[in-house]
């Protein structure tokens, strides 16, 4: 089993794409897929049409009686669950303010899944309370970043902590890898930043680059992931590609 | 005294460009502006050039002893100053957890400003504490909106907050405008989803499209608004014809 937390603290870098499509594209090659939506936003469960939630995340967090088989749903994409989640898992984390071992309440129900199985955790834009429950439960974290000035400051402190994290309960975590998102292929702007990001970071950086384009736009519409919309797309391609290389660096380690 | 929100819970809509840009536009035709910096990831700070925080957003909000004039500095532009934060304010929320008004912290701070400031305030890409601070401290807020799918639905709930804070305790908070951001012309879609809020929101919608343009970037880069870093471009004559809309706005009120 697998458990890969997709995170950056920085809003719209491409998160919700990058947990959606790895998801789907791991899937179309035989893997068994849960994707996790930890967002009160819930983008990830609106794109995965699983908007009418009974059990959600939310109570996945907050009730011990609640296992990740009670709240699991379908999606369009076959061999893909996703947990839902909805706007009322913000309040979890007052909630749970005083409570004891808040930072493992998703770690702990995700134990006794089935072997073969590769979670993939959608987080928030923010290093708070849901993050971390993702970072603790996770042993990989995947960090897409958008090819601009202000995504590297924000990647030193995301790797901050993920090292905080390690320290403090989940020393096996590993970065999983640096994914360029939204490349913008027209602009000398965006390889600059990409060839900042193999400098400081080597081969943590993915060989694979999503490009920006549109058909993103157009496959969220659909609530379709854009693997599947639009297969041949380049954003679609660069997804599958991402996806070898997640099944490669997982038999390296 | 015009005090304007700048609020989107999703990330990366151009709410922080938005604020740096508007800031200085309307300062670079004579009006007093002061940025108030209310996101723990410090965007808006660290362009403003502020990055040398001693007192910051965070001693606002949590101190009754710190006024607004203890915490701002000058900026690279003449007539803008920012109240800059630091990470340490993402903890300001669980200090006050328990307190009397805390959702007035901000409110309370910005009484007594000289007549004819302008404050901004930037928000992080959440509904929470910070955010319902900024939206009760101001009269105005404006809504940066990505032309995309996702940005729709997101307007919704926002709405639904703006409406929240008007009944619980700021019946004088109404929505300055709806800004288009990041529309990319190249493509139908965009401007299909703009059609789409005007359909909706009529003229609430301002005139001024913000476009999307690598610049942004480099200014960023150079630490300098747009509307000062390449006065010329298509973004930066955008910001100029937003910060007219925003004064006739203001006089019709
Ligand atoms: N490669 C891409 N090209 C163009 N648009 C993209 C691309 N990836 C994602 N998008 C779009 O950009 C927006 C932001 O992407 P996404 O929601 O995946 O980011 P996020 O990091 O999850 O955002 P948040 O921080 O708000 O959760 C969405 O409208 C999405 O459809
Ligand atoms: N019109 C534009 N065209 C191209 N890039 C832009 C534009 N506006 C902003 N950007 C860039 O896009 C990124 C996101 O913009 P910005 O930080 O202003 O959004 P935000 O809503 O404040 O994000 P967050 O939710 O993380 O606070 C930044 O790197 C910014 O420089
Ligand atoms: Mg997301
Ligand atoms: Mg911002």
């Amino acid at each position: 089993m697998r458990v890969i937390a997709v995170a950056n603290q920085k809003g719209g870098v491409g998160k919700t794409a990058t947990v959606l499509n790895l998801g789907a594209a791991l899937a179309d090659v035989g893997e068994r897929v849960i994707l996790v939506d930890l967002d009160p936003q819930a983008n990830l469960t609106a794109i995965s049409g699983a908007d009418e939630v009974e059990l959600s995340t939310r109570d996945l967090v907050l009730s011990p009686d609640v296992a990740l088989r009670d709240i699991v749903q379908p999606t369009p994409v076959q061999g893909v669950l996703v947990a839902p989640s909805e706007y009322t898992l913000a309040a979890a984390e007052a909630r749970l303010a005083s409570e004891e071992r808040r930072q493992w309440r998703v770690a702990d129900k995700l134990a006794d899944l089935a072997e073969g199985t590769i979670v993939i955790i959608d987080t928030p834009p923010s290093l708070g309370f849901l993050t971390i429950n993702a970072l603790t439960a996770a042993a990989e974290v995947l960090l897409p970043v958008q090819c601009s000035y202000l995504a590297m400051k924000g990647l030193q402190q995301l790797l901050r902590t993920v090292e905080s994290v390690r320290e403090h309960g989940n020393p096996d975590l590993r970065v999983l890898g640096i994914l360029a998102t939204m490349f913008d292929g027209r602009t000398l702007h965006a390889g600059e930043v990409r060839d900042r990001l193999i400098a400081h970071f080597g081969d943590q950086v993915f060989e694979t680059i999503i490009p920006r384009t549109v058909a993103f736009d157009y496959a969220t519409v659909a609530a379709v992931p854009l693997v599947h919309y639009r297969p041949e797309s380049p954003g679609a391609q660069a997804y599958r590609k991402l996806a070898q290389e997640v099944l490669e660096r997982g038999q390296a380690s």
